[in-house]
């Protein structure tokens, strides 16, 4: 473990906690006498998240983590897999199935089809792997899908008039995990022999470029200190 | 020799 891992594994459950922190805020809205201009605003405006791109993590997830419970690798490495798993599919409950959540999401706007995605991706695991077999090709294909989920969330921003500020901050938490990544696959690469990973060097390079523009609007919005927009 | 790589990254 090197701190690069660390502080991207902290960023990531930061992005979940702010996604759980926002869907907490909409749910105690509801109970609330109307006139809150807090809740007026969530229950009136989408929340501005993508139920597509959630289920591609759940997916993601579900895929990456096969081997939690056969390959033991350390307390913190099992707790985490669970928070991951746990909050994923949590959120696709929420928004899917909770009676306030739920009013909350707009599927007018969120109409990326993501199976679109996910073929090509398990298409790509099977041709491109290290080792053909069941568990390996399910992880390099949890790779390539984690390396574009981001897609419906970024295109749903695009459509959002006002991109509240939890919803920014969880896109950005979330490209800044994989940007850490890539400073811990450097370091490990010069201080470990051997540590060549390309499959998942290459996706979580690509993975970050995708936040590409939407880190320089966000940078500018905090720059200019004006609410964060992305040009359609 | 192929070190049975064990993915200790999340």
């Amino acid at each position: 473990m090197n701190i690069f891992r660390l502080a991207g594994d902290m960023t990531h459950l930061m992005s979940v906690l702010v996604l759980l922190l926002k869907i907490h805020t909409i749910k105690s809205c509801a109970g609330k006498s109307y006139p809150c201009s807090l809740c007026f605003i969530l229950l009136e405006s989408s929340s501005g998240i993508s139920l597509k791109t959630q289920e591609l993590y759940a997916l993601v997830f579900a895929t990456r983590y096969l081997d939690i419970f056969t390959d033991f690798i350390s307390v913190y490495n099992t707790i985490m897999k669970l928070i991951f798993l746990g909050s994923s599919f949590s959120i696709v409950w929420y928004i899917r199935r909770h009676k306030i959540v739920r009013r909350s999401y707009d599927k007018d706007q969120d109409t990326f089809r993501h199976f679109f995605l996910v073929l090509p991706c398990l298409l790509l695991a099977l041709i491109i792997n290290e080792k053909f077999t069941f568990k390996e090709v399910l992880w390099t294909f949890s790779l390539y899908l984690e390396a574009v989920a981001i897609l419906p969330q970024l295109i749903l921003l695009q459509r959002t008039r006002n991109i509240d500020n939890l919803t920014g901050q969880y896109v950005f938490l979330l490209g800044a995990y994989r940007a850490l990544y890539i400073l811990n696959w450097i370091y490990r690469y010069f201080t470990e022999p051997h540590y060549v990973h390309w499959i998942t060097w290459i996706s979580g390079l690509v993975q970050t470029l995708l936040y590409a523009d939407f880190f320089y609007y966000y940078f500018s919005s905090l720059k200019n200190n004006v609410k964060l927009k992305l040009p359609a | 020799s192929a070190t049975t790589d064990v993915k200790d990254e999340l």
